[in-house]
């Protein structure tokens, strides 16, 4: 029967000037690399699954989007990454979270669903299944990238600009700010 | 975050996301992405989905589920029911972000009511398409 693909590498503020002309080829490039990798997949009568995970970990290995290499920082400085799949034929699903050293967080997503009775594994848990079932582990410094540092250095000022008097207690306000800032 | 949504040769619908969540979390914050339903959710009699956004809001709105459940009970087409959860419900309540969805006709659908969204698809004949909004 036919087949379809469709691939997103994220939402949020995009902001024109900050897009050079050689940064949109960077993104463009990669989308279409992502794309092209899961329709060979799709056309070769590889499955569905197959074809996503393929997508999912050229994006993760990728310090453009924030997934993977490349993903956004905690507020303590560490990339700590989230994942899931589903199945739409047999309606099983993987999902994991709060992950700091697992390469391709689909991948154990994957292992989740198909090697394992659960659905969702987080944390140490999680990545000694990882370890468990072979999957490629890293530093955490794999994950991380200056302008993600940056960005996160940014926030921290603004937060600590805001909100003085939470810094001297050492735990942010959990209650919504005014500003409805939605880092942190 | 980054997603995927494809349907094979065999009629079979996968969904997939990654992401490293949001910027200076704290307390093991988790967003949408990993909670089946809210943010990842494919099932071949409806569709398969993959959110993007502010994840308080697609949890709380369950999100990919709605937009199968939208199908399922009230008959909707993929296109209908994806704009109704990102263009009404959720902007209804706040949520900023979008989805990228398709069904087992091979129908995709990819609304969004935020800024920014980088996104593609490749059809069945080849033509694909890469976009930056």
């Amino acid at each position: 029967g036919k087949i379809a693909l469709a691939i997103h590498g994220g939402a949020g503020m995009i902001l024109k000037e900050n897009m050079s002309p050689a940064l949109e080829k960077q993104y463009r490039d990669k989308l279409s690399e992502a794309l092209q990798a899961g329709y060979k997949v799709l056309k070769a009568g590889g499955t569905s699954l197959d074809a996503i995970s393929a997508v999912i970990v050229i994006l993760e290995e990728s310090p453009l989007f924030n997934a993977g290499k490349g993903a956004v920082l905690t507020n303590e400085g560490r990339a700590e990454l989230d994942a899931a799949i589903m199945d739409g034929k047999t309606g099983l699903a993987g999902a994991v979270a709060g992950l700091t050293t697992v390469k391709n967080p689909i991948l154990l997503a994957r292992q989740v669903m198909e090697h394992s009775p659960h659905v969702m594994m987080i944390g140490g848990g999680a990545e000694k299944f990882a370890r468990e079932r072979g999957l490629e582990m890293v530093d955490n410094a794999y994950f991380r990238t200056d302008t993600r540092e940056q960005q996160l250095k940014k926030i921290q000022e603004k937060e600590k600009k805001a909100a003085p008097d939470s810094q001297d207690k050492g735990a942010a306000p959990l209650a919504p700010r005014p500003d409805d800032d939605k880092f942190g | 975050t980054v997603g995927a949504v494809a349907l094979d040769q065999f009629g079979n619908l996968a969904a997939g996301t990654s992401t490293g969540g949001m910027t200076n979390k704290r307390y093991g914050r988790v967003g949408d992405v990993p909670i089946i339903g809210a943010g990842t959710y494919a099932r071949n009699e409806t569709c398969a989905v993959s959110c993007t956004g502010h994840g308080e809001f697609f949890i709380r709105q369950v999100v990919a589920y709605d937009v199968a459940a939208l199908m399922a009970y009230k008959g909707l087409s993929l296109q209908a029911a994806t704009e109704e959860v990102v263009n009404q419900k959720l902007k209804q309540i706040g949520g900023e972000g979008g989805l990228i969805a398709i069904d087992q006709q091979g129908n995709i659908a990819m609304p969004f009511n935020s800024a920014g969204m980088y996104r593609g698809y490749i059809r069945d004949d080849g033509s694909w398409k890469v976009m930056i909004y």
